[in-house]
């Protein structure tokens, strides 16, 4: 995707980053 | 051959526009399940707080462009709704198969959360325009169309009273939900995770040290990776 570094793992997305377990 | 600045500009804002007709000013029938399947819907603070947005954002835009240029604030606004709705939508369903869970209440009641999504829209739009670029020293507001600097990011953090720390969360899984973005608009958003990890999320006040301070007393902090990593 355009060079861009995709820094999540598969277990990590938005609802963790936004502390939703 | 190559294309002409303002060719180019008006090729990608035909692409966007087109790409986003199908998207509706309203969550779709999909994304409106999404709302309901919540423990608390939150559908009626979704669109209450779009409206308020709406009406600053535009105030903003104008105030920063020129008293003329309201109404362009209103078409960028109209933009990034659409594109807001578009790339929730598209980031629930990645969610859902990644967690298997239908209820994502805790999210979708969250207002840093539509807020960022929302902000990281409108980053996107203003950039199709060229009214957001760090070409000719944006950021640092040194030279160019002076119009053209007094919108570009971090404007819209201060429009939304929005952490940086908090916006930098969305930007990588809105790349990942909208594919058809372009190269220079991923370049973009890139440069605006970069500016936040290396200078905006430690400013005074951030977020980042609490959350940094309650790590420590926590003791995650001992978990120490080494350098090579």
């Amino acid at each position: 995707s355009h060079d861009y570094h995709f820094g999540l793992e598969d277990h990590e997305g938005i609802s963790e980053l936004f502390d939703c377990d | 051959p190559p294309q002409t600045p303002i060719r180019a500009a008006m090729t990608s804002i035909q692409l966007l526009r087109g790409d986003l007709t199908s998207s509706g000013d309203q969550p779709s029938t999909v994304l409106a399940t999404y709302f309901k399947n919540c423990t608390v819907d939150p559908t009626q603070d979704v669109l209450k707080r779009l409206e308020t947005l709406g009406q600053v954002f535009s105030q903003r835009f104008g105030q920063a462009v020129g008293p003329r240029c309201v109404v362009y604030g209103r078409q960028r606004f109209a933009l990034g709704v659409r594109l807001y709705y578009k790339v929730m939508e598209a980031m629930l369903k990645s969610e859902e198969k990644r967690l298997s869970v239908q209820n994502f209440s805790k999210l979708l009641n969250d207002s840093t959360f539509h807020k960022s999504l929302l902000a990281c829209a409108l980053e996107v739009v203003m950039s199709t325009y060229g009214e957001s670029s760090f070409k000719n020293g944006g950021y640092n507001h040194g030279g160019g169309d002076p119009a053209e600097t007094n919108v570009c990011f971090p404007w819209i953090l201060d429009v939304f009273s929005l952490a940086a720390f908090d916006f930098y969360k969305v930007i990588e899984s809105f790349i990942k939900a909208e594919p058809t973005l372009s190269k220079d608009i991923v370049k973009h958003l890139e440069t605006c995770e970069n500016l936040i990890m290396e200078r905006i999320a430690w400013r005074t006040g951030s977020p980042l040290f609490e959350l940094l301070k309650q790590e420590h007393e926590s003791g995650a902090a001992e978990q120490v990776e080494p350098p090579a990593s």
